[in-house]
């Protein structure tokens, strides 16, 4: 009498797709935006070209319920484009992307730019126009549904264009139901925090109303890109190595180390071997019995000779161009930012940077106002889920760095980057607090608090000096 | 150069196993043995039995690394059992269950139960053992592991045994590791939380000490079992239309609104093709074209026409439950306990209960104990992003109601039931603040908080007549 059936991971996002981001039509708007930026700049820093990017949100006319309208939205860029045969399956797939890898990108699940065509086809019934070209020879142009049902993309059309001045890039266009006006101020601040942490973006933006905003690159200078790495031995567990062990080519331990996992040496492979693991070093990995993988990984855990993970995989914003941004929107009267040394939690690396600023055209707005970025990315909601906001509104002690959180016009930013960010939902809005991740937030708030506590005594300094 | 590639659900949430709450080994451990009891619950509620569960931890001695360890959990129902030739895919496959239904049930996402087992595995490499009998005939034993790359359950074992009692239930066995010392306080509260809102429920709980937790049935009565109703019309979107269209046998639009949407009658259905919808009541459902069909959902959003949804698919605590767990679990020297009316949100029935308890046993912590509860679960963790806690700590005027949180020692508690619970995740720990249901939380929480402060006046008023 119960009935059981399986849902496609499209079908479970529809049902479910408040829990995406795509909550009600002013937050979807939100999201579909953003999403697709984010596809925008990732595709851009692969390209290694500075993007421009240009978003036009225009207004359908027909009025929906209660203030919600169909808009159209068309995001381009001139990033890496998306090669012709990944297009559908790109858009139209959800757990089907080109970011499954251990290397910064804003990119992560596989299912942002799926969502937001998603979102659009099941409130307009329209479906999208993806049009690119990855190779500067042709443009691809194709009109997708989704077969939600399924998770499978739906072709409706396919043109094949010769590429006449070699561009390259993508255009998305997509007809989505939303409410301009409640999203707008969103809208509006993730652009400006974009700004602040991709300040070689171009970024335009025509709104509904026809208004235009742009934001200017303030360089040309691309951070350098990170590289893809290998797993690091502290983050393994029993399902990633019996994977390993299904694909290897070695014929022995030792070499499998070294070829599969994060700067392991020969050195400290023989020493994990003989010492930790206690397996023959010419073991075939493949002849390794279920207890020997279930021994071989915790022993992986537990060994102490292991080179903490580099940083080559990530790409931090780096303290000048993290200052730049700040003195570039709010000009303040004082500014300090720290990075963080690289550090690790669960085997994947991070970074965090923190900047703090003061007065300048930072509001007083009776507490401190904290701007959060993960991989380049602004979060503007759930403020009060995050680790960062944690630390700045209970673990830092503000009267010691003479600051008065409710009277001072402070601002506080934290930019984590990693391979893996531990988002506490596919909606990418707020960080858990890993121990490791709260720790170096907390070190770093507490280095930029210093600062600005020198400043502000000397600052108190000199008026008394005046006033004598 | 960029490598695209599909992952399936279950690879997708090995990945990110956190977003399902298995984030470390004292979080996984809680999360294996709500997930587990949960669906037990679920199977004694539609087996309309008084669900008799226990639940037994034990280590298997091997220390792991920095204090956790490999557990055994045991979870033995006599619940509705699980047909066997579903018993694969339902614990071996992300996204295959029976609760996806608009029906009230703590199953939401076909995930939970396959989370368990998939954490077990990938950090123990062992298979689980799951035996049942749906048919009071047949036992059925299957030793399961998942294909976690190709979401597909893998049978190692299967055998069948002849039921010589007429035994109903499921038992579950699987190997993980957890850490049981930072769990344990968690694990404990969840199951005298539990009490607290399924009272029919015997508890048996063995911990890896040995030590026997037992929380005996209050009643045997069970709740009047929800039932399943058809979708509302105010929730309705493009591709649940097209699906209904697609399997439809109705041959017009006004039979096919009737059969299947809740609660429209010949009448209203008339009354809405005509004026609001303006498509002819003769029309073929399934010769609707696309602009059609979004008309029709627009029109159907808008229509005020349409009766309220029922709440028969809905099965709330009822006051004398809530209040009968609350005062066996503290005793408190006054409670009081209300039921909102039936409300909808997105065309999802909900009804919030609140109840409100003073002194006895409730300690003073310096600020309100809030108790979070959703289709009967015990909600405990990510309290401060949860609608409930913005009511009780925000939006609630205590001062008004004579309260001082600092001081008193009072408790609320928020149960919300619905056919869908609007969780932030699928770690189903926090609900969002869906307008709908944070104003009948507050509605809920005033109500009750009048009660007190009419307790708490009365009180003062007779003390102060015993001191003249
Ligand atoms: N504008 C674009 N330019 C180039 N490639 C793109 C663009 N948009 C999408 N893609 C490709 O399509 C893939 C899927 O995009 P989608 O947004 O659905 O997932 P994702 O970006 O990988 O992960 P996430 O869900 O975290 O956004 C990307 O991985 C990328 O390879
Ligand atoms: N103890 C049990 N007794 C009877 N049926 C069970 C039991 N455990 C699991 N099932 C069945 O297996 C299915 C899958 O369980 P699972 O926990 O993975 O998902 P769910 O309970 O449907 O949703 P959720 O992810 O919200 O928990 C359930 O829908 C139910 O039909
Ligand atoms: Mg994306
Ligand atoms: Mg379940």
């Amino acid at each position: 009498r119960e009935e059981f059936y399986e849902i496609s991971p499209a079908d479970f996002f529809y049902r479910n797709r408040d829990i995406a981001g795509f909550s009600n039509p002013a937050r979807a708007l939100y999201s579909a935006v953003r999403e697709l930026v984010e596809n925008s700049l990732d595709a851009g820093e692969l390209a290694r070209r500075p993007p421009d990017i240009y978003v036009r949100l225009s207004c359908d006319g027909e009025k929906g319920e209660e203030g919600s309208s169909v808009y159209t939205l068309r995001v381009e860029d001139n990033g890496s484009g998306v090669p012709a045969r990944h297009i559908p399956q790109a858009f139209g797939q959800v757990f089907y992307g080109s970011k499954y890898r251990l290397r910064q990108a804003r990119g992560t699940f596989g299912l942002g730019g799926t969502m937001a065509i998603l979102y659009g086809q099941i409130t307009t019934n329209s479906p999208v126009h993806v049009i690119s070209s990855a190779d500067g020879k042709r443009i691809h142009e194709y009109t997708l549904m989704i077969d939600i049902k399924n998770n499978r993309p739906i072709v409706l059309k396919h043109k094949v264009y010769s590429n006449h001045n070699g561009w390259r890039g993508t255009i998305i266009e997509t007809k989505l139901e939303g409410e301009y006006s409640r999203a707008m101020p969103k809208i509006l601040e993730y652009f400006r925090q974009t700004a602040v942490v991709a300040p070689y973006a171009n970024l335009t933006f025509v709104d509904p109303k026809g208004r235009l905003y742009r934001f200017e690159r303030a360089t040309e200078a691309m951070p350098k890109p990170p590289v893809e790495t290998k797993p690091h031995p502290y983050g393994i567990d029993v399902e990633t190595m019996k994977r390993m062990i299904a694909v290897t080519q070695c014929r022995d331990m030792v070499s499998f180390l070294r070829e599969h996992f994060h700067k392991i040496g020969r050195t400290i492979a023989l020493r994990f071997l003989l010492e930790e693991a206690k397996i023959p070093p010419k073991r075939k990995p493949k002849r390794l019995s279920n207890e020997e993988i279930v021994k071989l990984v915790k022993a992986m855990k537990r060994f102490t000779g292991f080179r903490a993970p580099s940083a080559d995989c990530l790409s931090p914003l780096g303290v000048e161009l993290f200052r730049a941004g700040i003195v570039k929107e709010l000009k303040p009267e004082f500014v300090s930012v720290k990075q963080r040394p690289p550090s690790v939690y669960s085997g994947y690396p991070f970074i965090v940077e923190v900047a703090i600023a003061y007065g300048g055209e930072i509001p007083r707005t009776g507490d401190i106002i904290l701007y959060r970025f993960a991989n380049r990315i602004p979060l503007l909601y759930d403020e009060a889920s995050d680790v960062a906001w944690k630390v700045v509104h209970q673990l830092v002690n503000w009267k010691y760095y003479k600051v008065d959180p409710s009277k001072d016009p402070v601002a506080v930013f934290v930019h984590v980057c990693s391979t893996k960010i531990p988002y506490r939902s596919v909606g990418k809005e707020f960080i858990a607090d890993v121990p490791e991740i709260e720790r170096e937030i907390l070190n770093g708030v507490r280095d930029v608090a210093r600062d600005l506590s020198l400043y502000l005594s000397r600052k108190i300094a000199v008026e008394r000096e005046r006033q004598r």
